[in-house]
């Protein structure tokens, strides 16, 4: 995926 | 999910409940710095619109809706219910417009997201509310500043909210050691740094008062 893997936080 | 980042969260949820105690125990805002729990609401529900776009897992989107819900009470409780609502000095309270706060940091995300080509209002949403989040505590920490003497639930609230923050540094650093696919994002790590470092001075005071057992006064 093109989203950094921060997103998937709070 | 590692430790670091779980109990991130979970300091962060202890801030927010030690904030409604302290709220209902003292039947009074005072001290309370309502500007950064609307910045706060802002940044929530900026970042959380992947809500409806992406399911991480249970946990993630039941404390999203908790954050938002929990939040929005809180400033409900200050704005419009007694005795809160009468008790409130905004005059207390005048540190950063909202407005100063929100248009440099949409300045900035937009800027921001330009340069990576990411053009969804999503993503421009979600940068912008990074940025905001780091500004979000001034005006409490500035209210704290005026009466000097911080009440004992006012100081753990502010407390439980650093140590969420520095938390999740660690998170950081554990995820780009652990996680082979882990992406890193300089603008999320610069404005956690940016975020946590505003509190390193109330957190010296903070310690140095609970070790010598009195009580948690700032200097001018």
């Amino acid at each position: 995926s093109r989203k950094g893997a921060s997103k998937d936080e709070l | 999910m590692n430790i670091f980042r779980f109990a991130g969260d979970m300091s962060h949820v202890v801030s927010i409940l030690v904030l409604l105690l302290r709220l209902r125990s003292s039947k009074s805002a005072v001290g309370i710095s309502l500007k950064t729990q609307e910045l706060f609401l802002i940044v929530f529900v900026t970042r959380y619109l992947d809500l409806f776009t992406t399911f991480y897992s249970l946990y993630n989107s039941f404390m999203k809706v908790a954050y938002i819900a929990s939040t929005t009470y809180i400033i409900w409780m200050i704005r419009f219910q007694e005795p809160y609502k009468s008790k409130y000095d905004a005059s207390q309270d005048s540190f950063l417009h909202i407005k100063f706060a929100v248009a440099p940091c949409a300045g900035l995300a937009l800027f921001a997201c330009l340069v990576k080509g990411e053009l969804s209002p999503i993503d421009i949403l979600w940068t912008f509310s990074i940025f905001l989040e780091a500004l979000a505590i001034v005006p409490q920490l500035f209210v704290l500043q005026r009466y000097r003497e911080v009440e004992n639930l006012t100081g753990h609230y502010v407390f439980f909210l650093g140590a969420y923050r520095g938390l999740y540094i660690l998170n950081w650093v554990y995820r780009s050691y652990y996680e082979q696919f882990y992406r890193h994002n300089w603008l999320v790590y610069v404005s956690g740094a940016v975020q946590t470092a505003l509190y390193v001075d109330f957190f010296y005071y903070y310690v140095v008062s609970k070790y010598y057992g009195g009580k948690l006064t700032l200097p001018t």
